[in-house]
């Protein structure tokens, strides 16, 4: 552990809490995208599962079950909840366009051909691409509420810190997982246009609106 | 050098 990944994981944890605290404040999921949300609860079962073979320590065990269960308490909220408020008509995004390449390339990339190694493999393909509809119903609408924009930059914050942690990593253990760090980085391109807007505009106590 | 699987990470 160094601080680059503990402040990694802290942006990650601010990031599903302010989602979940926005949706219970305001009775509402306007402009959440039910369909990356489905994504990253898929990610974190699929990378979780080791929970039941192996331990590495109380904290990573139990960001796990924090991970899981805020998805799935996130899923309950959209799906369930607060249904009436879901935006379906601009959550349009075709998840099986994600889904079956993230299959395809964890069967064909990865270390080790056993189960839970191709899970895992399987959920940093898919967290890479995960946010796509929620990019996808922001550009959509050419909107996000300003809650919504912290969300999306403390998400895309925590994998920015995890790829200084590898680099850190490398130098001081020369340890370095490619599937990871090639994901990370594609991840983290992702959120580079957000990033600037957020920057630029957010930050300045401006709207996230889109430019024309 | 890529080495294999270490998942500690989150």
């Amino acid at each position: 552990m160094n601080i680059f990944r503990l402040l990694g994981d802290i942006c990650h944890l601010v990031a599903i809490i302010v989602l979940l605290l926005k949706i219970w404040k305001t009775r509402s999921c306007a402009g959440i995208s039910g369909k990356s949300q489905i994504l990253f609860a898929l990610v974190y079962t699929t990378r979780y599962v080791d929970l039941f073979f192996t331990y590495v320590s109380l904290y990573n065990s139990v960001m796990k079950v924090i991970f899981l269960a805020s998805s799935y308490a996130t899923l309950y909220l959209i799906y369930v909840k607060f249904k009436a408020t879901y935006d379906f008509n601009h959550d349009t995004f075709r998840i099986e366009f994600l889904l079956i390449p993230c299959v395809i390339l964890s069967l064909l990339i990865t270390h080790d051909y056993s189960p839970v190694e191709l899970l895992w493999t399987f959920s940093i393909y898919l967290e890479a691409v995960a946010i796509l509809p929620q990019l996808f119903m922001v550009s959509k609408t050419g909107e996000a509420e300003t809650i919504t924009s912290h969300y999306l930059f403390a998400l895309g914050a925590y994998r920015a810190l995890y790829i200084v942690n590898w680099i850190y990593r490398y130098y001081t253990e020369s340890f370095i997982d490619g599937i990871a760090v090639v994901a990370g980085i594609i991840q983290t391109i992702l959120y580079a246009d957000f990033f600037y807007l957020y920057i630029t505009k957010v930050l300045k106590g401006k709207d996230f609106k889109l430019p024309a | 050098e890529f080495r294999g699987p270490k998942h500690d990470e989150l």
